[in-house]
Parts: structure tokens; C-alpha cells; sequence
């Protein structure tokens, strides 16, 4: 292959009888509409970080995944978020970690990159570098969504209901990303 | 979480991972995404990776550079190198906690998508524009 791209948006134990076709239906067509923006880069003959910037940007809008808009909620009921890129090239590298402001850390990730000498920030610190490099920043209100905060309050009550973690489908859930 | 890794017209490979963590977090919890080499890694010798899963079993596992490190030393392929690392190493770990998956391309272009997991959000394009889009295994 010229080119050629792969995306994820979170593995899990979702079983298809638990998904509505309608369900499936939107992550189809989420996951169609990412990958198909960086295609075009590539075919376009743009980079790969591009390709990677900008799909990633598209997943991270949406409140279908767990990432910018759809983050899911810490145990304060705030949003916190983590991401890096790399670049295969020159094996540059970058990664912003708890931010809670920067409506889409991949784009940070690749500032704090190519425009820092470091290659981790986190948290205020982190938000005050994107701010300086004039990334989007929001109220953390912008990452709240009803689903994600339902399901907090549902790992919440399974924590007080004294079930070990093993044994508790909603806990182990809870564990991935 | 979500994750992209991509090989350019020019031959170079890249990849990145974006996430809001494990529900219900505290501490400052980090997991593998925003960690080099575990989320994240890309090498234009070997693949560009980007994982998701229980981030404390990828860091242990070094994942996406241990995918790129069989590559270069043991000369596996991308799907041998992937399918090792998240089927045999990762669950072996502590008791086949280690649950999740990783999306891949090699410096060919060639593609991997293995998760240990019943489904996995996924798609990938090559160069003639076919799609593929799967959700479970």
C-alpha cells in the first residue's frame, strides 16, 4: 500500500445484543466520517500526523467516544484528559496528561512536540502552554454529557454496595478506557 | 478511548492515542495513552501503533513499543508481532487482566486491529479506498 490508515475508538466488552442497530449505526457512520478526513489527507499527499491530527480531532468531538467531548467523569465529577502522538519520522514525541480545558488534547500533544523541548506536560501547567499556543480552550462544562455522568453514579453505587470489584460487572467495566 | 496511526505517501508513519481515562478515576490517575511507548509509538523501521484498554497493564507491558520491538529484533511481521503481545503477553501478565486492544500499520502500509476483548470500535482505509468498519469481534 501508498498509504493506509487505522483508527480506533476504545475496545470493551460490548456484546452485539446489547446494541440497538441504531446504536451500531452511529458509531458506524462516527467512525467512517473520522477515518475518511484522514484518507484524504493521505491521498492528498499530506503527512501521516496530519492524517493522525485531524481524524483524532473528529472522535474527540463526538460524545460517542471516551475522548474530548465524550470523556468520561473522575471521581470529583470532573473531565480529565490524556493523549500523545509520535511521529515516526524523527521520533519526536508528545503527550499532555489531566487536562481539563483543552477542548482537543491531541492537538496539544503535537504543540507540546514540535513546539516545546519536552515531551509531557500535565495538568495547569499543560493548560497554560496550549493557551500560549492559542489551542481552543473551553469551560469544562463543555465536556459534560448525561451518559457519562449516569455512569459514574452507577460505579459510585456498586462501590457502596460492598460487591468485590471481581464479581461487579460495572466496576470491571469501569477499568477501561 | 481513541486512536489513529496512519503511513504518508512519503513513508512515514505516525500514530496517536486521546482519552478521558477510566471512569471514576482519583489521584490523578494516568493510564497508557498519553505514555510513549505504551499508547503510543511510531518508527518508520517497524509500525506506528496506538492502543486502548486497562492502561495500568499497558504500561507494565510496554506495549506499542514491545509490538515495534519484536518487529525489529525478531523480524515478526505487524500481525504475528500485535497478535503476540495482546493475546499471550498481555493476559499473562496478572491473570488475564490485561484486556484491551491496539490498531496498527507497518511501514508497507499493512494493517493489524487485535483486542483481547469481545469488540473493539475500528476502521481502516488503504490506498484504493476500501473501507472496513467492525465493532465486534
Amino acid at each position: 500500500n501508498e498509504f493506509s490508515i487505522v483508527i480506533h475508538g476504545g475496545a470493551g466488552f460490548m456484546k452485539e445484543d446489547n446494541f440497538s442497530p441504531e446504536k451500531q449505526k452511529a458509531y458506524k457512520k462516527k467512525l467512517e466520517e473520522a477515518i475518511r478526513v484522514g484518507y484524504t489527507i493521505l491521498k492528498d499527499g499530506g503527512s501521516s500526523l496530519d492524517a493522525v491530527e485531524k481524524t483524532i480531532n473528529i472522535l474527540e468531538d463526538s460524545p460517542l467516544f471516551n475522548a474530548g467531548k465524550g470523556a468520561v467523569f473522575t471521581n470529583e465529577g470532573t473531565n480529565e484528559h490524556d493523549a500523545s502522538i509520535m511521529d515516526g519520522k524523527t521520533l519526536n514525541a508528545g503527550a499532555s496528561a489531566g487536562t481539563k480545558t483543552v477542548k482537543n488534547p491531541i492537538n496539544l500533544a503535537r504543540a507540546i512536540m514540535e513546539k516545546s523541548p519536552h515531551v509531557m506536560l500535565a495538568r495547569e501547567g499543560a493548560e497554560t502552554f496550549a493557551e500560549d499556543q492559542g489551542l481552543t480552550i473551553v469551560d469544562p462544562e463543555y465536556f459534560f454529557t448525561e451518559k457519562r455522568m449516569k455512569a459514574l453514579e452507577r460505579t459510585k453505587a456498586s462501590e457502596n454496595k460492598k460487591v468485590t470489584a471481581l464479581y461487579d460487572a460495572t466496576l470491571k467495566a469501569s477499568k477501561f478506557g | 478511548t481513541v486512536g489513529c496511526a496512519a503511513l504518508d505517501k512519503h513513508g512515514n508513519l505516525a500514530a496517536g492515542t486521546s482519552t478521558g481515562g477510566m471512569t471514576n478515576k482519583r489521584w490523578g490517575r494516568i493510564g497508557d495513552s498519553p505514555i510513549i511507548g505504551a499508547g503510543t509509538y511510531a518508527n518508520n523501521n517497524t509500525c506506528a501503533v496506538s492502543s486502548t484498554g486497562w492502561g495500568e497493564y499497558f504500561i507494565r507491558g510496554m506495549v506499542a513499543y514491545d509490538i515495534s520491538a519484536l518487529m525489529a529484533y525478531k523480524n515478526l511481521s505487524l500481525k504475528e508481532a500485535a497478535h503476540e503481545v495482546i493475546q499471550n503477553k498481555l493476559p499473562s501478565i496478572d491473570e488475564g487482566q490485561g484486556n484491551g486492544g491496539i490498531i496498527a500499520v507497518d511501514k508497507n502500509g499493512n494493517i493489524a486491529m487485535e483486542f483481547n476483548t469481545s469488540g473493539m470500535f475500528r476502521a481502516t482505509m488503504n490506498d484504493k479506498g476500501e473501507l472496513y468498519i467492525g465493532i465486534f469481534k
